[in-house]
């Protein structure tokens, strides 16, 4: 299945 | 010192209550740019990033760049208290822990001030990178909404699917099944009916329902929404505020484990 992923995963911090 | 006077109040209330569902505290930064707020929901599964800028307002003064924390439901609760055509008018001062809004009304026959504690927000600001999509859709924002609304009815979550046919979205639950396809329409009399689809490769996202639907609630600020897609991104939902500025949504797909 398809797992939700965390938006920080995706962005780092800037 | 900040002192910004905005003619259309009304637009601040609007994105207040699109983003308050979401993110219950934020803090916004105030520079010589203008108002942006960046925000993660409580669930770190999408973020808010949103921009006035300075050229928006009749008159902007930033002496000092700051940031104003702030829990949302308050900033809504006197936001409420303006009326939509009212001109509002921010002032704090530099270090101070208080800011203050000034309604006035078009007539000027009645002003009113409302004083919102600030509060330190610990927030961890993230680096959006510039992207080149593979889909970007600009539709009509109602039918954006209504597609959330109606789709959420059957399932929770939806697979959006941009090619040279169209854009589709789809769902499934207990109910059974359903797709809602949006073609290109550039030739709608008005020009708030139309869509237009600007597809480089094709590309198919799974998103939560959920929130898409909040982002929705950002319907009133503009005739249309764009919806940003690359393959394993999360896609990018624009309300533009007029050519004042935008509020952006990020969410972050679903993705084979």
């Amino acid at each position: 299945g398809k797992g939700q992923r965390n938006i920080m995963s995706f962005f780092g911090k800037g | 010192m900040l002192e910004a006077r905005l003619v259309q109040g009304g637009m601040l209330k609007k994105v207040v209550d699109a983003v308050k569902d979401l993110v219950t505290e934020a803090n916004i930064d105030v520079s010589s740019s203008g108002f942006q707020l960046q925000a993660m929901d409580t669930s770190h599964v999408s973020l808010i990033a949103m921009h006035l800028r300075s050229d928006a307002f009749e008159h902007f003064r930033c002496d000092r760049a700051m940031s104003m924390g702030m829990s949302l439901a308050n900033l809504a609760k006197v936001l409420k208290c303006a009326g939509n055509d009212d001109i509002v008018t921010l002032k704090a001062n530099d270090d101070g822990d208080t800011v203050t809004f000034m309604f006035e009304s078009p007539k000027e026959d009645r002003v009113s001030d409302f004083e919102l504690k600030l509060m330190d927000i610990d927030s961890e600001h993230l680096g959006i990178p510039d992207t080149d999509y593979c889909a970007t859709v600009t539709m009509p924002s109602g039918e954006y909404a209504r597609i959330c609304k109606d789709l959420s009815s059957i399932g929770d979550t939806v697979v959006i699917s941009a090619t040279k046919d169209g854009v589709k979205f789809t769902t499934s639950g207990d109910v059974g099944t359903a797709n809602v396809t949006v073609r290109q329409n550039t030739t709608a009399d008005k020009k708030e009916d139309q869509t237009i689809i600007d597809l480089k490769e094709p590309v198919a996202l799974t998103f939560a329902l959920r929130y898409l639907t909040s982002f929705a609630k950002a319907t009133p600020l503009a005739t249309h929404v764009t919806l940003s897609m690359t393959r394993e991104l999360p896609v990018m939902v624009e309300y533009a505020i007029q050519d004042m500025g935008f509020l952006r949504f990020y969410l972050a797909p679903k993705i084979e484990d």
